[in-house]
């Protein structure tokens, strides 16, 4: 699943649904702008989970992955993996 | 199905809360669903449940019914050629596993008239929600999380997950664990299935607390199908064959038809391209091993194929007329072989024996221990996997190859099958005890599940768990072994998580400290497992509280089942309760020396009428 530009889709996990669920995408963007910089793409952003528990799914390098997943609020970060019927 | 809920005691007419059960909805996470199988006729339901937040992705091919009263799909990359963007299931898998919890009744179905009976799911009258989550190339933790953080919200009442990953992972790094995690915040149980990596150890990959993990067993109803040589003898393979040869057919042996730059030392095993398909057509090819049914499309036009393993404890469906022998019934038919100029065969359709062994594990259902938490017992519990006879979507292949049949109900093996039974086993102890925590309900499934033969599962609990689910009894448990989301807190803690950590995932002021740091072993979990290392003797204490869930006062006494060498105390081993929701706190001490790899126990809390009953596992690590 990784890009030509090497980055993968990755789980950014943060723990317990917001209070304020409709500003959820703003908070995650605001921290990928930090971490990312200017080439961040808005597209980048798979998913953004908010109704039951906070986090996102988006396209990040090895490096990036390990920016967020030292920030505050961050529970874990880990690639998006594929599982398998049973 | 047509055997299982029969064989796990729920008849047609079993004592059922219809009105309560229709109003359950079941999320059923997987390759999405044939709404138009006869499986899911609504006639009969009324509207969705009033606190249903769900919504139907409906399109010119799909539509939702009062039955199916929620369909979404989540596809997080590139759709892969043939798969189809919407809850349409074109794979088979998601059509079986949902008409397993829940389909309604089908008189005569079959798959071409093998394991013909009413068909139908353990809750009949449930309502189906389908995330679709899996695509011909898989699952992705991506997508598995978009369908939880959707399912939790919509209104779910339990989830159905029968997928997992290839290896363990960490609870908050695994999309299974942190989704189920926030669905049991819910009171929204997950069962899902321990996997198909059997028999190695450690191969069981859904590891959380919170869940209950599946492993897979045999029913009663086991599929064979005879082969009938020239000389007339007969041997009985297995396999799901719904073909007729009607006539005999020239034999010949795979190690005699090697293809160019295959010899016969290769070719006897049938590996792939290592057969001359013009020396094979028309025949009946002879294999020294087994194979799935991809492999049959480089046999070109073969009439049939004889396949030989040890292990026969599973039948599954070929493309061709097909069966698997022993290898002492292959050797018999090398010998016919060689001793006549045109040696034939025939392959008659299946037919059904009883299998008076079951339930017994199936060779491919996941083992533990438990790779993350060596001390908490994993798979829980087991239910029937084996040959199921489900719905099936008539544009899937029923071999997993395509071939000319089609077919509204297919048979097939897993975890996955098994993992759909005690859904709907959750959801019948749900709708007698609406209030119960996830926790409540999967300790009922755990404690009054049958215990099973260690002489045929020689992994024991690592194999089944507690043991194989009882429906009639999970409904009258007496007493539960419950646990809230503090107390999973706390295990993460013990387990080396930061508060940090867990005060993100709660979202309150939960923290890890000296006093709350959980010792795995004192985590409120229904079973018990001790791991040592080789040269350590057993000295562990276990904490456990139990709370009685029938009215009126009631006494319980431990009884202890332990093997020589092995030490094990209840105190207090008399617990008294007062009426519903009493709770008492007891203490298990495991001591002493294990001589074998594995060494088996049991703790039993009865007042007479109800049997509390734990597997007190105790095993050599490394």
């Amino acid at each position: 699943d990784s890009n030509d530009d090497g980055r993968k889709i990755y789980i950014v996990y943060m723990g317990s649904k917001l209070e304020d669920t409709a500003s959820a995408h703003l908070y995650h963007r605001a921290m990928l702008e930090e971490v990312v910089g200017s080439t961040f793409a808005p597209e980048s952003v798979i998913y953004t989970y908010k109704r039951s528990f906070n986090g996102f799914a988006v396209k990040l390098t090895e490096e990036e992955a390990l920016k967020i997943a030292a920030k505050e609020g961050v529970v874990s970060v880990f690639p998006s993996e594929k599982n398998h019927l049973h | 199905t047509t055997r299982s809920w029969d064989f796990l005691g729920i008849s047609q007419n079993v004592p059922r809360v219809k009105q309560v059960e229709s109003n359950i909805v079941v999320g059923v996470f997987d390759s999405g669903i044939w709404p138009e199988n006869p499986s899911f006729n609504d006639d009969g339901f009324g509207p969705a449940p009033a606190n249903w937040r769900g919504t139907c992705q409906a399109s010119t091919n799909f539509r939702c019914n009062r039955k199916i009263i929620g369909a979404r799909a989540y596809r997080s990359s590139t759709l892969p050629p043939g798969d189809v963007r919407s809850p349409r299931d074109t794979d088979g898998h998601g059509t079986h596993t949902a008409s397993t919890v829940a389909g309604v009744l089908v008189s005569q179905a079959s798959l071409y008239g093998l394991g013909v009976g009413t068909a139908r799911g353990g809750v009949p009258p449930a309502r189906i929600a389908v995330y679709k989550i899996c695509w011909s190339d898989g699952c992705s933790d991506a997508d598995i999380l978009a369908a939880f953080d959707d399912a939790i919200a919509d209104g779910v009442d339990i989830i159905s997950l029968s997928v997992g990953g290839k290896v363990p992972q960490p609870y908050l790094y695994n999309s299974i664990a942190i989704g189920s995690f926030h669905a049991m915040k819910r009171g929204i149980l997950t069962s899902n299935s321990a996997g198909n990596n059997g028999p190695k150890s450690f191969t069981v990959t859904s590891l959380s607390p919170w869940l209950p993990t599946v492993a897979a067993s045999s029913s009663d109803r086991k599929f064979v199908t005879q082969v009938l040589l020239g000389n007339g003898n007969t041997y009985q393979g297995v396999s799901i064959n719904t073909f007729d040869m009607r006539n005999q057919y020239p034999l010949i042996y795979a190690g005699n038809a090697p293809s160019i730059g295959f010899n016969s030392s290769t070719s006897r095993y049938c590996y792939e391209d290592s057969v001359d398909p013009n020396l094979v057509r028309g025949k009946i090819l002879l294999c020294d091993s087994t194979f799935g049914p991809t492999v049959f499309a480089s046999f070109g036009g073969a009439a049939g194929v004889l396949m030989q393993s040890n292990t026969r404890d599973h039948a599954s469906s070929y493309p061709l007329p097909a069966s698997v022998l022993d290898p002492a019934g292959g050797n018999n038919i090398k010998r016919y072989m060689s001793s006549t100029r045109a040696p034939t065969a025939t392959i008659f359709k299946s037919t059904v024996v009883r299998d008076t062994s079951a339930p017994v594990v199936v060779s491919f259902s996941s083992r533990g221990p438990n790779y993350v938490t060596h001390d908490i017992l994993k798979p829980d519990s087991t239910a029937p996997g084996v040959e199921i006879l489900a719905a099936w979507p008539p544009v899937a292949p029923i071999s997993g190859v395509r071939d000319s049949r089609s077919a509204l109900y297919n048979i097939i093996s897993g975890t996955s099958m098994s993992c759909p039974h005690v859904t709907a086993i959750a959801v019948h102890i749900k709708t007698f005890y609406p209030s119960w925590s996830p926790a409540a309900i999967k300790s009922a499934l755990m404690t009054t599940a049958s215990p099973m033969n260690a002489r045929f599962n020689s992994d024991a609990e690592f194999a089944y768990g507690s043991g194989h689910v009882n429906p009639l009894k999970a409904v009258d448990p007496g007493l539960v072994y419950d646990a809230s989301e503090s107390d999973y807190v706390k295990f993460l803690c013990g387990e080396g998580y930061t508060t940090a950590m867990v005060r993100s995932t709660t979202g309150d002021n939960s923290a890890c400290t000296s006093g709350n740091i959980g010792r795995v072993w004192d985590l409120n979990y229904p079973s018990f497992a001790l791991s040592i290392s080789r040269s350590q003797t057993a000295n562990q204490s276990f904490r456990r509280t139990l709370t009685n869930v029938v009215s009126g006062a009631s006494t319980y006494r431990a009884s202890i089942s332990a093997p020589q060498g092995l030490s094990i105390s209840v105190n207090p081993s008399v617990l008294s309760f007062n009426g519903i929701g009493d709770q008492k706190s007891f203490t298990l001490t495991v001591r002493g020396t294990v001589s074998q790899a594995i060494v088996s126990a049991s703790l039993v809390w009865s007042d007479g009428s109800h049997n509390v009953r734990s597997p007190i596992t105790v095993y050599v690590l490394g």
